[in-house]
């Protein structure tokens, strides 16, 4: 199964439609501070099945934070939105899906959140439960607890780990 | 469940040994499996060791040094189980540039030898020089992403700005 | 004490908020005493919105931003509470090239203001280019540190090692 | 009161006798990646009473570390040191040091750690305890706490801090 695009809207600093073509080999993303490299890759661990909003740096509920930090929030001259949506396109033609999308060449994965509800998946447009997008991306090596996912300053975060944490990693390349 | 565990292991210990020595020019590293008999239950211990120096705790290396060593963790774990995507934040910013020039040799060897696809966001020249395409986040209206697409003289003019 | 407390306050934001402007080139912070009436009690809370960006939770700015708005907070604390001496170990590490020249203006300016001697570990060219003085620290032989005192041209010979 | 020199030996990687002379301004370090520029930061951190040895890196009792981890340790070629001990000069010529010490040009405060015996501290050559460092140094706007000795990977801890810990560096300040 290989990555193929990234469309995103209203998620985070994007909020016009965006889209990021995935190619083979190394693809560098650069840019001036604050000008949402890391929102772009929190896209991809969001529309994985994220379930925590302090992985995605959101605030925690104490704070009146929460998953919702994700909808752009608006500017000085833009309002907020009411919803962020994320699409991933999987080429699926080595037929490595679960059984119940496996037909199909192209796999489009879809999280939405609107304010106020709550997130939906969608893989080909069929309504499918949060668990099951986990499984899809577990069963292929990767997902959002990915160790292959290095957020920005954790690069050291897995050598300063205690050991029964980093046993994780273990299990998952099992 | 045991067995495949210790296959496991065994696998990302032997690239985890290769990649740091590749990564450090020199000295060793090891992966072991402490405080149980049972390695279902046992934690991961990592050591390692650079070139002259002599073994102590992880926390006594440097922020360069244990970036390196996490990154060549995480090409282990890869090696023995490839994901078909890998995202890479900043990782490169402790490094002086004779470690960014390894890491981006092995990053290059890494994109040869699997169908990973990699996802780099970088400051650095050396490794912006090293990668097949870049993409530039500009914010033309404040508070407001837009991806381009950019050459390398493109991506040094965003970054003056 | 609650007064003196309420002084140091007033004069660490009013810092603060100057700092931020001229580290951001604009934008608008602030700090502010939460979570109990009696400012003996207090947390302090820090409230940072960049140029042209919505006011939100702090976890959301980058990893440049966030460097930044601490470094503008630590240098407010010293001008209210003047401290002989300053370290900062590669903090310049998440900036990108516009923003390490707005820092080392803003270091020049408090090496010209105050009494303060500042230490700064550095990678970044533009900042060694900004220092006064120059040591290097190699390890001539490995594990063994030494420091030699070296000028620009000595301190990219040594990098490039 | 000002910082002049700071010596060291035994400390960390720097086995050898170093001295490093502070003067006003901007003082760069620059060097390769684990060649010893945090460490002689820390040595500064240390000598003015830092009693914590993870602030230094060192590791926990637990695991068998604790503040002998900042004597020298050895390398594939030498043996390990028995002590460290690092030397800071101030000029007290605008007298400002505690009524003890107030009469002096020049402070030598000395740390010097020996395996399996613990810290011993010394101002002008007389033994003094930890918390007459400790105290000369708060009264003069610094120390091993000082919200001015940013560690390396740390700057963004002040933002990540919850209030009431953020309250500490206003207290300081006052
Ligand atoms: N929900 C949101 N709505 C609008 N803007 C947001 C939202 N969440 C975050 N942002 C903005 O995104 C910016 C941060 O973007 P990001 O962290 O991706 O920057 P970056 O390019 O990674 O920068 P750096 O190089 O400093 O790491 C912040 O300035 C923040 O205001
Ligand atoms: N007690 C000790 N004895 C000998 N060597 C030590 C001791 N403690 C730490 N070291 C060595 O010091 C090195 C780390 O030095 P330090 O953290 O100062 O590097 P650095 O110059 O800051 O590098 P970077 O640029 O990567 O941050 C490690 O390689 C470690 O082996
Ligand atoms: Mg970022
Ligand atoms: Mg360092």
């Amino acid at each position: 199964m290989q990555f193929e695009r990234l469309r995103l809207v209203g998620f985070k600093s994007f909020v016009e439609p965006t889209e990021l073509v995935i190619l083979p080999g190394l693809t560098g993303i650069v840019g001036p501070n604050g000008c949402g490299k890391s929102n772009l890759l929190e896209a991809l661990r969001w529309v994985m099945g994220e379930s925590s909003a302090r992985a995605l740096r959101g605030g925690s509920p104490a704070s009146g934070g929460g998953m919702e930090d994700v909808i752009f929030a608006g500017t000085a001259t833009r309002p907020a939105r009411s919803f962020a949506e994320v699409t991933l396109t999987l080429d699926n033609r080595a037929r490595r899906a679960p059984a119940a999308f496996n037909g199909e060449d192209r796999l489009e994965v879809t999280r939405r959140i609107e304010r106020g509800s709550g997130s939906d998946y969608r893989i080909n447009a069929r309504d499918v439960r949060q668990r099951d997008v986990q499984m899809l991306f577990a069963d292929a090596a990767t997902g959002a607890q990915s160790p292959a996912l290095v957020s920005q300053g954790r690069v050291a975060a897995i050598i300063a780990a205690r050991p029964d944490e980093r046993r994780q990693l273990l299990e998952d390349a099992a | 469940a045991r067995a495949r565990l210790l296959e496991a292991f065994a696998a990302v210990d032997r690239a985890f040994r290769e990649l740091f020595q590749s990564l450090f020019g020199g000295g060793a590293a090891e992966l072991a499996l402490v405080d149980s008999e049972d390695p279902l239950e046992a934690g991961l211990e990592v050591r390692a060791e650079p070139p002259g120096k002599r073994l102590q705790s992880l926390s006594l290396l440097s922020g360069g040094e244990q970036a390196l060593t996490a990154i060549a963790l995480v090409f282990a774990l890869f090696r023995s189980r490839p994901a078909p995507i890998c995202v890479l934040d900043e990782v490169d910013a402790p490094l002086d540039d004779a470690n960014v020039e390894r890491f981006c040799r092995l990053l290059a060897h890494m994109a040869e030898t699997t169908d990973t696809r990699f996802l780099v966001v970088t400051h650095n020249m050396i490794s912006m020089a090293a990668m097949h395409r870049l993409f530039g986040v500009t914010m033309g209206e404040p508070g407001v992403s837009q991806l381009v697409s950019v050459d390398l003289a493109g991506a040094e003019d965003l970054l003056a700005a």
